[in-house]
């Protein structure tokens, strides 16, 4: 069972705790946290105790206290540096994307197979070749892989990223089954899913 | 406030529905549904409501019942008809992602200012000048437009596009700012929500 709230809930609490803020509040229990969201209030408390917060029987929680305590969890730590795998449609529409570009996401290097690609820079961000991902992810000490790469192509790719041992999560768009080394975490987007969501919305609004 | 249950929640009853009938149980109550999935049983009740079903006082619901009329939910109705604007880097990357290319979703169209791209066919889709948009979204009676156009052009881009009075939503990618006709649901889609929440959870790791 994950015992993690998900960042779902957080960002609920946080939005909750801040309308809770302005209004005025200074207690408030994990009942009425639930009641305001359809939470249960035992899921509400087991969130909170996640984070060290447990609330004073009878009480509750100190709303100023827990918005503070939440605002700092959600905010984003030190810069993260980022390596980006696959530099072709999918990759380079990420990097020239406007919230990609955001200070707290630093992209230190791409790396490509394509020797077109190889040598030349993007946006700013040097692309290096697969093979010297190994030296360059140590270099760079970057944590976070972005992988853009076909499918066919990525498991050779997440290898080579991985092989220095810095890489701690992959944000994988290839639709492969990939294979990790232990203690990385893999977090795969499909965005066919928003398209079956909105399909999925549309339905209801005519069964009205 | 929302009326309509989230699609998330939908996906949670149908996976519990399935092991309950699995499992041989006939019937369950709304509490049973809330605490296996730490929603309250009042939610629980609000959003199978909300699909006509009632359920028993004291008794609860019919398990297979429950699970059958879930399952044609969430089951996506006709071919969709669809249209994209904007093929550049981002759309034919979409347009080449296997997912994508699912029987389910019909591609009928593409937009395009790009004299290079105008007549030209991308996966067997034919692409049109968006000055063509209004006949054509006509013609081929496209239900959905995928947006995957510059900020500047997006709104320009969806007023062709909604002329005809055919399109009933949009997957936008866009970062801009859009008026839409009433009756037409925006989804508006944001990648780098994924990298954010993948930092999240790192960080937690970090926190254990
Ligand atoms: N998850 C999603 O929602 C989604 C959406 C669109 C595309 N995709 C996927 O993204 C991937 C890329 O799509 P695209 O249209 O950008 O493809 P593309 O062919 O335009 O680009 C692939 C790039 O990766 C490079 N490459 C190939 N193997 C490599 C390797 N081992 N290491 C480094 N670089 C390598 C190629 O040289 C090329 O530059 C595909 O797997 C596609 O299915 C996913
Ligand atoms: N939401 C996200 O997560 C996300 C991720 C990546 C990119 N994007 C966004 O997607 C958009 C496209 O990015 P890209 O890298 O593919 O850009 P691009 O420049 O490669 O492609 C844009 C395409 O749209 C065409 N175009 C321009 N105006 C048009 C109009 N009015 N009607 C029809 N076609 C038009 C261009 O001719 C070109 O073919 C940008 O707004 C970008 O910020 C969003």
């Amino acid at each position: 069972r994950i015992a993690e709230p998900t960042i779902e809930r957080i960002v609920q609490y946080h939005r909750l705790l801040k309308e809770f803020l302005e209004s005025g509040r200074t207690v408030v229990s994990s009942k009425e946290i639930g009641d305001a969201l359809s939470f249960k209030a035992s899921q509400v408390r087991k969130d909170l105790s996640y984070f060290g917060e447990i609330g004073k029987r009878g009480v509750g929680y100190h709303v100023d206290r827990l918005y503070n305590h939440i605002d700092q969890i959600l905010a984003l730590p030190k810069e993260c540096r980022i390596a980006l795998a696959g530099v072709g449609r999918l990759g380079e529409a990420l990097l020239r994307h406007k919230a990609f570009r955001d200070a707290k996401y630093s992209f230190r290097a791409l790396f490509d197979i394509d020797p077109g690609k190889i040598g030349k820079s993007f946006r700013g961000i040097p692309c290096f070749d697969l093979a010297d991902a190994p030296k360059i992810m140590k270099r760079e000490r970057i944590e976070v892989l972005v992988l853009t790469v076909p499918a066919e192509t990525a498991q050779k790719a997440v290898d080579m990223a991985t092989a220095a041992g810095t890489v701690k999560g992959i944000l994988n768009f290839s639709p492969a089954t990939l294979v990790l080394p232990a203690g990385v975490l893999l977090c795969s987007v499909d965005i066919s899913l928003e398209l079956e969501k909105l399909l999925f919305y549309l339905k209801y609004r005519e069964n009205q």
